[in-house]
């Protein structure tokens, strides 16, 4: 379960607007 | 703003592509999954493209997802 899935992966960061 | 497209995503760079749907995946992870929504996304974005667009367009694949990234993020945290 859980293939493909890394628990290390780069956390995502919203761009600000504008 | 409409849905996000195979064929939107292939006028833009890998790195863009990613970002695109970041923007999209982000604000429905949160509305499952609020306080872990920035991690489960980056871990969503590793996944291929056409699995992405699928669960934007799917909120019971997604929510799987969501739920399945939920468990390896907690069996992760329980090795540490």
């Amino acid at each position: 379960k859980g293939a493909g899935l890394n628990p290390n992966a780069k956390v995502w960061q919203e761009i600000p607007q504008g | 703003q409409g849905p996000l497209t195979a064929t939107m995503l292939s006028s833009a760079s890998p790195e863009e592509q990613k970002e695109m749907l970041g923007e999209r995946l982000f604000p429905l992870v949160r509305s499952i999954q609020p306080t872990k929504a920035s991690k489960i996304t980056g871990m969503l974005l590793e996944l291929d493209n056409s699995e992405l667009l699928h669960m934007l367009e799917s909120p019971e694949s997604l929510r799987s997802m969501v739920d399945e990234a939920i468990g390896v993020l907690q069996a992760h945290q329980a090795e540490e």
